[in-house]
């Protein structure tokens, strides 16, 4: 895919 | 009116030969006709035209514009700078605020010093800030990815436009690859013609032959009845094929000549041919059919993908724009939380 996914955003945020 | 009823009536043997000599001269007659005929099939030469669109282009021509064409993606890129624009003023703002309120927090902690205890807003915001900078990363790389999707847009726009056009406009717009049209002029095109031009004469003169062929007409019965008078006898295979040969030789000798004249042309035109076609390779104006052909194929295929990279694009902004409304909340509510606690702190410091 083209455009960055949010899922690691979200796994990021649920980590911190 | 007197009409002799017995004036057709001969001896039996006279009309045996006539029937015999009538075999005869359809048999010379039909094949001189069927080597004509022959003759004719051979040298008709494929159609050698090349203009019409190709099935698997018109395929794709529809495939497109049942997607929506060029305006539906048209005006998903137009929306996407907008839609980067909106993520990105709320992650602005959402940041300015922190900063702010530390800012002020840093001014106040400077005035009061040791007085002013509270955790300093900078280490409050800092897990907030890495989200920040995530999404900051994260919309540098979408303004990356629009640029790709941008640049695979401008380079197909034009074919995929062709592309969109009715089959009759498509099929003028793709050059011809029809030889006679494009190599117009070539020594080998003019050569071929001429050749193909004398065949057509030499057809011509065939039809003529046959129609003269089938037209000659003679009557077997006076010299059946005068041989029979004169010897009491018929030698009809002599009688008959004396007069065929005088009456068909030349004729004989006419298709003869005729096939053999058709023989030299078609080898002419097969070498020229061969010639052309090899002209044909190396004519710059049939690889530039090819040309456009190849990227009118390639042009639905970047379309396809286009779409799909649009699709992908416009979805991944507004799923970041929900998370960034979420994000600006938390900003919100805590710098709330901060100059509440900020205001209650400096009253304290106020009284004491």
């Amino acid at each position: 895919s083209l455009y960055p996914s949010l899922e690691d955003l979200k796994v990021d945020k649920v980590m911190r | 009116k007197f009409a002799d009823l017995f004036e057709k009536m001969v001896p039996m043997l006279v009309q045996q030969s006539l029937n015999i000599a009538s075999s005869r001269k359809a048999d010379v007659v039909n094949r001189l006709v069927g080597s004509l005929r022959e003759a004719t099939n051979l040298s008709a030469l494929e159609d050698l035209s090349g203009d019409s669109v190709p099935q698997s282009i018109l395929e794709k021509s529809h495939a497109v514009i049942q997607q929506g064409g060029l305006n539906s993606i048209e005006q998903l890129i137009k929306d996407l700078p907008e839609l980067l624009q909106r993520n990105r003023e709320i992650l602005d703002e959402s940041l300015k605020i922190l900063n702010d309120e530390e800012t002020t927090d840093n001014e106040l902690r400077a005035k009061f010093n040791q007085r002013w205890n509270r955790t300093p807003s900078g280490d409050l915001y800092k897990p907030l800030r890495a989200e920040g900078g995530n999404f900051r990363n994260v919309l540098d790389k979408a303004v990356q990815a629009d640029q790709v999707v941008k640049e695979r847009f401008n380079t197909h726009c034009e074919m995929i436009a062709l592309l969109c056009k009715p089959e009759n406009e498509l099929c003028s717009a793709i050059p011809s690859a029809n030889p006679a049209k494009t190599l117009q002029g070539s020594e080998v095109v003019n050569v071929l013609k001429a050749q193909l031009v004398h065949l057509d004469e030499i057809k011509r003169d065939r039809e003529v032959l046959e129609g003269e062929i089938k037209s000659v007409t003679f009557d077997m019965m006076s010299k059946f009845l005068t041989a029979l008078a004169q010897d009491g006898a018929i030698n009809e295979e002599a009688l008959s094929t004396a007069e065929l040969d005088t009456r068909y030789g030349t004729y004989t000798q006419r298709v003869q000549q005729n096939l053999r004249s058709q023989e030299e042309i078609l080898a002419q035109v097969q070498t020229s041919h061969q010639e052309f076609a090899a002209l044909k390779q190396s004519n710059n104006e049939a690889n530039h059919r090819d040309d456009v052909l190849k990227k009118l194929a390639s042009a639905h295929d970047s379309y396809i993908e286009i779409s799909s990279n649009l699709k992908e694009g416009t979805k991944f902004y507004n799923d970041l724009t929900e998370i960034l409304l979420k994000f600006q909340n938390k900003c919100s509510d805590i710098v709330f939380a901060r100059k509440t606690e900020r205001e209650e702190l400096l009253k304290e410091l106020q009284q004491s």
